[in-house]
């Protein structure tokens, strides 16, 4: 009991056709961005900073869905989000609807450390970035080429893809949009219809 | 998604988590990864990042449920996590990752993978997708 500790994730719900080399790369970047905060951990950083410093690594690389490689909307655009908590005293701080942010997480960490609220979105979230002077970028450099396939598939089968990691050899391989080639609208692979109204 | 919780050496928790959301969605959508309490949570208890379909995470109130089992009911980390993903959920899909004041990492997903990492100090180290 006592010590340290740190995990990472980076998403869920899986292809499992999901090939190989694209498992290994996974693996690769969740040992780095390990590695990277157990040397924070063993510099004597708090933890706050600690996963500020590892998920800043994980957007920048466009493997999973965050910050570069980040999903697409229907316009083909990319909104982002994140949100920050710092558990002795319970602050916290989140973003949405980013679109220039480069690291959303360190927009959220700001949010928490030098505003007055816990929660900036879309324009104004914008704008406090502006105000900040965090680094800002245009929203092509989060779109990957993969991505925009992704969203070509999506749209031809008219759903919204939970597990947006299809391989795009065939459209057969991936079961969510198979399913909803012969099913109404769907939202993360259920019915739309059992959502709530609005 | 992704995430990260830590725990230093002092007992502190904290949590991250960032996303792009979902492929297709309507503009404007707001997922569970900025809501406190259901994306992301910590507190001198642990800390939790979760992922997943954002809207039964949203319902769930997932990342605060791990830290209510463990104040309320007295439940340990995995045992919370256990718990949440199992109880509280109802059919949506999911995996969180979640550290102790104590030191302990733990994870739980009822998806068919989640890609992870974790260490502690002691030397543990694993990574996974399945």
């Amino acid at each position: 009991m006592g010590g340290w500790a740190i995990a990472v994730h980076g998403g869920a719900g899986i292809d499992p056709n999901l090939p190989t080399e694209k498992q290994e790369e996974a693996k690769l970047l969740l040992t780095r961005c390990l590695n990277l905060g157990i040397s924070a951990l063993r510099s004597n950083l708090p933890a706050i900073d600690v996963v500020e410093l590892v998920v800043r690594e994980l957007e920048t690389d466009p493997l999973f869905n965050s910050g570069r490689g980040s999903a697409l909307s229907e316009n083909g655009t990319v909104e982002m989000e994140a949100s920050i908590m710092d558990g002795p005293k319970r602050r916290c701080g989140a973003v949405s609807g980013l679109t220039t942010v480069k690291n959303p997480i360190s927009l959220a960490r700001l949010v928490m450390d030098k505003s007055p609220h816990s929660y900036l979105a879309f324009s104004g979230a914008e704008a406090f970035a502006r105000q900040q002077g965090v680094e800002l970028v245009e929203n092509e450099y989060f779109i990957t080429e993969e991505n925009k396939g992704m969203l070509k598939l999506a749209k031809e089968a008219n759903s919204i893809l939970f597990d947006y990691r299809v391989p795009i050899a065939g459209l057969e391989s991936c079961t969510a949009v198979a399913a909803a080639v012969d099913s109404p609208l769907q939202m993360n692979g259920l019915p739309i219809s059992i959502y709530a109204p609005e | 998604t992704v995430g990260c919780v830590v725990v230093d050496s002092q007992g502190r928790c904290a949590a991250a988590t960032s996303t792009g959301g979902l492929m297709n969605k309507m503009s404007g959508r707001i997922g569970d990864s900025p809501l406190i309490g259901s994306g992301t949570y910590a507190c001198n208890l642990c800390g939790v990042s979760c992922t997943g379909e954002g809207e039964a995470i949203i319902r769930g109130t997932l990342a605060r449920d791990v830290a209510a089992v463990m104040e309320y009911k007295g439940l340990g980390l995995q045992a919370a996590v256990d718990y949440v993903i199992k109880e509280r959920l109802d059919e949506g899909q999911a995996g969180l990752i979640a550290v102790s004041k104590d030191g302990e990492v733990a994870c739980g997903f009822n998806t068919n993978g989640m890609f992870r990492g974790c260490a502690t100090q002691d030397g543990f180290m694993e990574v996974g997708i399945w």
